[in-house]
Order: structure tokens, then C-alpha cells, then sequence
């Protein structure tokens, strides 16, 4: 029962909150600092830091929702579920979400405030029911969920409506839908993620981890207009799934009408030129350019007219220009300032490794030690963080490219794994990358010695040393000449190294051998008339890892 | 290969070259073990007789001027099963293994690559003026689902389940022909694994009109009986 405490908690590793108060123990197991977090009295505990080495236990009132999170090795944050919900169970009374608006969109007052409004219901009044900032909450179990005093002086307070948990239901295309069905649109039962049968997928969960592909649910995670899911019926490879709208609006941005900020996906101005100056096309237009950018597949992107705008993770805002020749391009949308510069050349000739402490390596690696994909900088999903190009515009933090802009020891980055905050990358340091040619060759992964053919068609034929224990396959000699078998006596006579003389030696067929330890390497006698023996060309295992050039390629992305 | 970029000379040691007799270069290949070289059906139309072929290792420019290079003839042909792009060169004796020549993994059998999974393709073939003609070439790319390639707006259900797409959904580069019969590696845990061979597409570097390849992890048996009974 113990592992069930934490069931109630979602686990990340790498972070760390520092908040007052909070309440420091000494534990010996995560399930007993789980215990001491549901028990705290001196506050609401939300979530609690576990530090595996040192047995440290944090509990905390603060969570992701509320703080922010700071990146820290070895630590492991623990936030409880019920406090990182944004629906409401019943009427709300413990809804401790981040909804700040009421149902008709004015925005709440603060519960300390005294203005527009002076409350009678205040943090003070009552101590537990988290009246923080200008959250919606329902301190009075008020029937009607949530609600809040508003800023508009003519409404004192008003209703938040927000979605009940149970209500099963889609906002926009369904991209960030987490419930639990599993049958598709003409009722077949949706295939496991993690199952090959019956159909053969690509969407592997543990490669897709920011898209939280769970047991057989339906989701969608590669921009369909709604949810999907392969089916368990053979003659259906996939299908749509019946997913109901939330009543509720979908989650609120904060438009950006003059400027672009990140990647601006947040840009809602009427820019509609391009960088060269051409007419965007309008989204709901197919010519020139045929597209799939539509608003009915991505209702919540604002692709209304022909307005620049990034539905789909682009660096900028861009368009489809109305110039047949040139399918799209990205717009000249001023940068609210927190961009970095032009793209430079990404790549240095050079090898890719860091130097010192990575705080100059500007390579391409955007892979984790654990071969986990970065985060973009400039988003805040999976991971809400504050590395951000504007905050650091010397660090050249492009795209979701391993930087250190932070004095670390080495090149890291915000990973896409929800449950992994961050890790260091997948690089090693220049000065202690040895000569490349050894560096290919890990013992580990040498390509083991042919053993007899029979066992090993697929192993790559080489030997090991002089090769007086191959037993491959090759039977020519170095200058392309078939062996002679060695039972055989022509065209050559010969006595001394027979299956009958050397019965261990493996002297089977025409096979080149090393019967004699001959320094050079196996040999056999030659079919040719004017050539008794000769030594055969096999190549040393040692050089024969499949799949490691010894030179490193570039790997250059095509973009 | 359109876009992309002239790779470093011999940083993929798999990669060969597919000639006439009079050593014109008009398909890719990779080298899958030393005495045999994975490619495309298709390439093998011009000719059904094994010495119609030359294959060149160790080589960086279609001129093939370089000392690394080797040259080989090719004994046996053996195609992939009825409708798919797949075949098998023998050499007339086995390629030198050496730091400019060596092979390419094969995938564990019937192995799907994971949506966007990062791949390269390399080759000779036509650049389309981007540069970097007569020399090796690469681009990487994401791999693009079979369920996402067989959209109305991209491929329109022409995938089937033995092939996989791979190119980037805006265009602008892919491999193209005369890169046909090539390697597509994706890259995991240090090592380049060979999933695709170049196949088919339409046209190069089109939006919305990825590159297909033949997906090799559904032939690895095959391979494997077919190298062992020749």
C-alpha cells in the first residue's frame, strides 16, 4: 500500500521549488515523505522536493501551478494531483486551479484586494480554502463552483464555470486531451500505444513521451483535427474517436496584437506580408498552395484572413504567399525583444564537443545523455522555465539546442519527457575525446569473431589477431583465387595440414584457415596451378563495428 | 540530394556506388556485411545479368579518383520478394573493412522507426541545383508515419505497410533520383542504423510529398536466409 501514496502525485525529476514556509525532514523512503506531505498541519502541503542521496524530505504549500520551478540535480519534485487540476469535482470546493476570469471574461479581483470591491470573504476569513492572488475558488461551497469578486466595479462577483473533471470532452483539436476513451467513432476498441498488433505504428510511446499515449486512449498527437486511435480490427488500420466539446472556452492566451514573443504562437496582429514582401494567402484558401493549415484543424491558432500567424511550432509567424513560386515563408513580425539574432552557421566544422564548461559549444546537439529530445527554449510546455532568449541574449539559445547559459558544468537542456526536467546532453568534452580512431573502438561493441557458419550467416566475417581460431566462410585468397579444399590433393600435393593430420584446426571445405599460427593470418592452398598457397583478405574484428564511421558525419539537419 | 549538405569525406563508410561497366554512377547502395550490398530493385531493370554491375567503396566523388576507393565486381543478384524494392548485390569477394569502408547495421526485425525519429540519406543523385554536385551529400529528417504520408493532401494512401516516409512536410530537400538504392540511417545509442532504402517519390523536395522508402526491418529474415544459402 505504501506505493499507493504516491499515486497521488506527478513526479518530476531534476526540479526544485524554493518557497517559505516549508517543512524539512529526514526520511528513509520517497512513500514516507509522500505520508509526512499529506499529514503536514502548519500549511496545504502541494508538493514535496526528495532528495534520494540524502534522505532529505521538503514539503511545500507551492507547486508548478503557483512558483516557479528551478532546475536542480538529483532532486526529484513530487506535486499532488488535485492541486495541478484545472476542472472541478462536484462544486469546486477544493478546485485550487489557476482560472483567474469569470464566465462572462472579467477578471477576478484579488482576494486580498479591497478594490473595486470590499470582500467579506478574504484569506483571513477563511485561512483554508487558498484564496490566493486572483484564483477562482468557492471558500462558501456556493452551489453554482467557483467564483470570484471582479474587477468591474458594476459586478461585485460572478461564477467562473469551469469544466467538471468527469465531463469527458476536447478543447480545440484535442491535442492536450487526457481522458480515458478508448473506442473509436464506429465503436471498435482502440489498440494499446505501446502494442504492435494488430497494426505496426510509429507513435512509440516512450519516443513520444510529451504526448502522454496511455494504455489504448484516444489522442492526437500528430495534428488531426481530433482525437484517433488504431483499432483492434485488422481491416481498420485507424479511426477517429467521438470526443464531445467542453462547454467551457478553451484555455485563454494573452494575444499578442503588435509583437511577437518565443516562437509567436501567441501573435494575433494583422501582419499578412511576408519577410520579401509577398501577399500571404488566406488560411482558408487552397490556392496557390495547397495546405492542411486550416482553422477546422486548428481551431484555436487564429488563422482568420490571411494574417501571419505560427500554428504549429514554427521558429516565427509566417504565411502561404499568394506567389505560386513560393509556397510560404516567415513573416516580418517585430520580435517583442527576446529572440536571438539571424540564424548563424549552426554547426562548426569542428567535431561536436564542448569546451570547458559548454558555456561557448553553439554545435547541434539537441538530443539528452539518456537520448531523451530537448525542449525549445522558447516553450513552455512540457516544462514552464525562465531560460528564455530574452532573459539570457548572450547564450544563443536557438531552437532546442544544447547551450549552458547558466554556468553549469556542461551543455544541458529542458527535455520533452514531462516526468525529466532537464538533463545534460549527449556530448563529450574535446580535450577528453581520445584519438578518433581508438574512440571507435569499444571493446564492448566489437564485432565478435565469425563462429562456424552454420549459427552465423548474419555475423560479419572477420578474425581476431592472426586468426588461428577463425572458422569463417571466406574461401578466395587475397588475389581473388578459390581455395583448394584442404582434403584435396590437386592441383596441389600436399601433406601436412590435412582434417586427418589437423583434426582441430577446422580445416573444413575450401574455408581459409591458420592451421600453422602463421603470423600473417589464414591461408590456403590456391586452385591456380602457379600458386601453391596464398593468405586470404579477412578483416579484423576489430575494425568492424557496424554502424560507427570512424569519421564523425555532420548529421546536417535539411531544414 | 536537394538541400542538405557535402558531407565529410568517408563519414558514411556504408554508403557505394552502383556503375555500369563503363563505370557510370546510377544508383546508391549500402554495404551490409563484407561480402554483400543492400539496394533497390528498381535499380537492377537496365540489366538482369550480375556482370551488367559494378560496385565502388571508399569514395567521396562520383569522379572516384580517391585512393580509399574500392572496386568490385558483382557475382549474384538476388530481388526481394514480388512488388517490393529490395535486392541483394553479391561482391565477387569480400570489400576490405577498413576506416573508410564498413558496414551499416540492420534493424532488429520488424522494427518501426518512431514518428520523428531523426534520419539522413545520402548520395550522388540529382541536387537540383543546390549545390554540392559530383560529391557525397546528406539531409536528415524527421520520419513522417505511415498514417500521416498516406493523407489525401500527402501521398494519399500510396505507402504501404513495407515502406515508411521520411522528408521534411514543407519541402525543400529529400533525395532524389540517382540516390536511389541508398541508405536511410536513423542514429540511437551512438550507431547508425540502416532503415530504408531509397525508393520512390514524387518528385524531389516537394512540400507535403515525402521521400518513401523501402522499410528494411520488414526483409531482415530475408536478408539474412538469403546471404546464408549464397
Amino acid at each position: 500500500q505504501r506505493t499507493d501514496v504516491l499515486e497521488a502525485y506527478v513526479k518530476t525529476d531534476g526540479a526544485w521549488i524554493i518557497k517559505l514556509p516549508k517543512s524539512q525532514y529526514t526520511v528513509k523512503t520517497v512513500e514516507e515523505c509522500a505520508v509526512k506531505c499529506d499529514k503536514e498541519v502548519s500549511f496545504t502541503c502541494r508538493s514535496f522536493l526528495y532528495i534520494e542521496k540524502d534522505q532529505d524530505c521538503v514539503t511545500l504549500p507551492a507547486n508548478s501551478k503557483t512558483d516557479q520551478i528551478l532546475r536542480r540535480m538529483s532532486a526529484t519534485l513530487y506535486e499532488k494531483k488535485v492541486y495541478l487540476l484545472e476542472c472541478v469535482n462536484g462544486i469546486g470546493k477544493d478546485y485550487r486551479g489557476t482560472k483567474s476570469r469569470s464566465k462572462s471574461g472579467k477578471m477576478c479581483q484579488r482576494w486580498e484586494g479591497t478594490f473595486p470591491h470590499l470582500p467579506n470573504i478574504t484569506p483571513k476569513t477563511h485561512p483554508k480554502a487558498d484564496l490566493e492572488s486572483n484564483f477562482c475558488r468557492n471558500p462558501d461551497e456556493d452551489k453554482g463552483g467557483p467564483w470570484c469578486y471582479t474587477t468591474d466595479p458594476e459586478k461585485r462577483w460572478e461564477h467562473c464555470n469551469i469544466q467538471d473533471c468527469t465531463e469527458e470532452c476536447m478543447q480545440c483539436s484535442g491535442e492536450n486531451y487526457r481522458g480515458k476513451i478508448s473506442t473509436s467513432m464506429s465503436g471498435f476498441t482502440c489498440q494499446r500505444w505501446d502494442s504492435q498488433q494488430p497494426h505496426n505504428h510509429g507513435y512509440i510511446p516512450s519516443a513520444l513521451p510529451d504526448k502522454y499515449l496511455e494504455e489504448n486512449y484516444c489522442r492526437n498527437p500528430d495534428g488531426e483535427p481530433k482525437p484517433w486511435c488504431f483499432t483492434n480490427n485488422p481491416t481498420k488500420r485507424w479511426e477517429f474517436c467521438t470526443i464531445p466539446r467542453c462547454t467551457t472556452e478553451p484555455p485563454t492566451i494573452v494575444p499578442e496584437l503588435t509583437c511577437a514573443s518565443g516562437e509567436g504562437s501567441s501573435y494575433r496582429g494583422t501582419i499578412s506580408v511576408t519577410v520579401s514582401g509577398k501577399t500571404c494567402q488566406a488560411w482558408a484558401s487552397q490556392s496557390p498552395q495547397k495546405h492542411s493549415r486550416t482553422s477546422e484543424n486548428y481551431p484555436c491558432k487564429g488563422l482568420d484572413g490571411n494574417y501571419c500567424r505560427n500554428p504549429d511550432n514554427e521558429r516565427s509567424p509566417w504565411c502561404y504567399t499568394t506567389d505560386p513560386e513560393t509556397r510560404w515563408e516567415y513573416c516580418s513580425v517585430p520580435s517583442c525583444g527576446d529572440t536571438p539574432g539571424p540564424e548563424e552557421p549552426v554547426i562548426p566544422e569542428g567535431e561536436e564537443c564542448y569546451e570547458g564548461d559548454g558555456s561557448s559549444y553553439r554545435g547541434a546537439m539537441s538530443e539528452t545523455i539518456s537520448g531523451k529530445k530537448c525542449q525549445f527554449w522558447t516553450s513552455m510546455e512540457p516544462h514552464r522555465h525562465s531560460k528564455t532568449p530574452l532573459n539570457f541574449p548572450k547564450a544563443d539559445l536557438r531552437r532546442n539546442l544544447c547551450r549552458n547559459p547558466d554556468g553549469d558544468r556542461a551543455p544541458w537542456c529542458y527535455t520533452t519527457d514531462p516526468s525529466v526536467r532537464w538533463e545534460y546532453c549527449n556530448l563529450e568534452r574535446c580535450d577528453n575525446i581520445p584519438n578518433t580512431q581508438e574512440s571507435q573502438t569499444n571493446p564492448s561493441q566489437t564485432a565478435t569473431q565469425a563462429t562456424p557458419v552454420e549459427s552465423a550467416p548474419s555475423k560479419i566475417d572477420c578474425k581476431v589477431g592472426n586468426g588461428a581460431d577463425y572458422r569463417g566462410a571466406t574461401s578466395t585468397t587475397l588475389m581473388g583465387i578459390t581455395c583448394q579444399a584442404w582434403s584435396s590433393m590437386t592441383p596441389h600435393q600436399h601433406a601436412s595440414f590435412t582434417p586427418e593430420t589437423h583434426p582441430d584446426k577446422g580445416l573444413e571445405s575450401n574455408q581459409c584457415r591458420n592451421p600453422d599460427n602463421d603470423v600473417n593470418g589464414p591461408w590456403c592452398y590456391t586452385t591456380d596451378r602457379s600458386k601453391k598457397w596464398d593468405y586470404c583478405q579477412i578483416p579484423d574484428c576489430e575494425s568492424l563495428k557496424c554502424g560507427q564511421p570512424a569519421t564523425k558525419p555532420k548529421r546536417c539537419f535539411g531544414r | 540530394i536537394v538541400g542538405g549538405c557535402i558531407s565529410k569525406p568517408h563519414s558514411w563508410p556504408w554508403q557505394i556506388s552502383l556503375r555500369t561497366r563503363s563505370r557510370i554512377h546510377f544508383c546508391g547502395g549500402t554495404l551490409i556485411d563484407a561480402q554483400w550490398v543492400l539496394t533497390a530493385a528498381h535499380c537492377l531493370e537496365r540489366s538482369d545479368s550480375p556482370s551488367a554491375y559494378k560496385v565502388l567503396l571508399g569514395i567521396h566523388t562520383e569522379k572516384a579518383n580517391e585512393p580509399s576507393k574500392q572496386e568490385r565486381d558483382v557475382v549474384k543478384i538476388i530481388k526481394g520478394p514480388a512488388s517490393t524494392d529490395i535486392a541483394l548485390l553479391k561482391l565477387d569477394r569480400p570489400a576490405l573493412i577498413n576506416d573508410k569502408v564498413s558496414p551499416a547495421c540492420l534493424p532488429e526485425k520488424d522494427y518501426i522507426v518512431p514518428s520523428n525519429t531523426e534520419c539522413y540519406v545520402t548520395g550522388w543523385g540529382e541536387t537540383q541545383g543546390s549545390g554540392g554536385e559530383g560529391y557525397l551529400k546528406e539531409t536528415g529528417f524527421p520520419v513522417i508515419e505511415n498514417k500521416v504520408c498516406n493523407r489525401p493532401s500527402f501521398l494519399n494512401g500510396r505507402v504501404k505497410d513495407h515502406e515508411m516516409c521520411a522528408g521534411n512536410i514543407e519541402g525543400g530537400t529529400d533525395s532524389c533520383q540517382g540516390d536511389s538504392g541508398g541508405p536511410l540511417v536513423c542514429y540511437a545509442q551512438n550507431t547508425f542504423v540502416l532503415q530504408g532504402v531509397t525508393s520512390w517519390g514524387l518528385g524531389c523536395a516537394n512540400a507535403m510529398k515525402p521521400g518513401v522508402y523501402t522499410r528494411v526491418s520488414k526483409f531482415v529474415d530475408w536478408i539474412e536466409r538469403s546471404m546464408k544459402q549464397n
